[in-house]
């Protein structure tokens, strides 16, 4: 089917440190 | 648990980004002139980026819109990919503003970028959400309003997020109306040419 990302997933990211 | 070294490419990296726009009301220039666009974003790590660098929305003064749409279509019914489509359509309460509208904007942000709606992600354009003293609106634009399976399919709303994260649970229940709130799409045709304050509802859920 069609690639998609849940919401749980997505807010795994949410307060991750961010590499620059 | 994520990586921190590989972004993660959100489903739509292959045919597009996302872009998201801001608009603020000033009635001295053209409705154009008003739209901005901030930036637009290809990964998870970049909407998380931009999300917390952004004031929220509830924070935003009446007038003032984000749009979030796939790269290439403008927030507006005039582009060739919005004007045969429509919107479906929330509008809150007054004291939502500061309960519940930042919450209901991001699970719409999310459901975009996740593309959550099945074989029907094609058809989503993006999402507005208006802030306004009478009310705030967040909207779902959609290609096609005479799609019916695809919209309907869209407009299940339950689909925007699972349970307990329902828009249309959450918002229902929060109102107590359960039967009396409806959930509307409306063509952006039927909105361009209304003539009162209402826009006759195509489908509801």
């Amino acid at each position: 089917g069609k690639k998609q990302y849940d919401r749980e997933f997505l807010l795994d990211f949410q307060f991750m440190p961010v590499c620059i | 648990a994520p990586s921190l070294q590989a972004p993660h490419p959100l489903p739509t990296l292959l045919s597009f980004r996302w872009a998201l726009w801001f608009f603020k009301n000033d009635k001295s220039k053209m409705w154009q002139a008003n739209l901005r666009l901030v930036t637009k974003f290809s990964t998870v790590e970049d909407f998380w980026a931009l999300y917390t660098h952004i004031q929220l929305a509830s924070k935003l003064t009446s007038g003032c819109d984000y749009s979030l749409f796939k790269d290439g279509i403008e927030p507006m019914w005039e582009d060739s990919q919005n004007k045969r489509g429509g919107r479906w359509l929330i509008t809150l309460a007054k004291q939502q503003r500061h309960t519940e509208l930042d919450r209901f904007w991001l699970e719409t942000l999310l459901c975009l970028i996740g593309e959550m709606f099945d074989e029907y992600s094609d058809e989503v354009c993006g999402a507005v959400i208006n802030i306004r003293a009478k009310g705030d609106k967040i909207a779902i634009w959609t290609r096609e309003a005479e799609n019916r399976e695809g919209v309907t399919h869209i407009g299940r709303v339950e689909s925007w997020a699972p349970p307990p994260f329902s828009l249309r649970r959450i918002y229902k229940e929060h109102l107590g109306l359960s039967q009396k709130v409806a959930i509307g799409y409306q063509a952006h045709a039927d909105t361009a040419t209304k003539s009162g304050s209402l826009t006759k509802n195509k489908f509801v859920v």
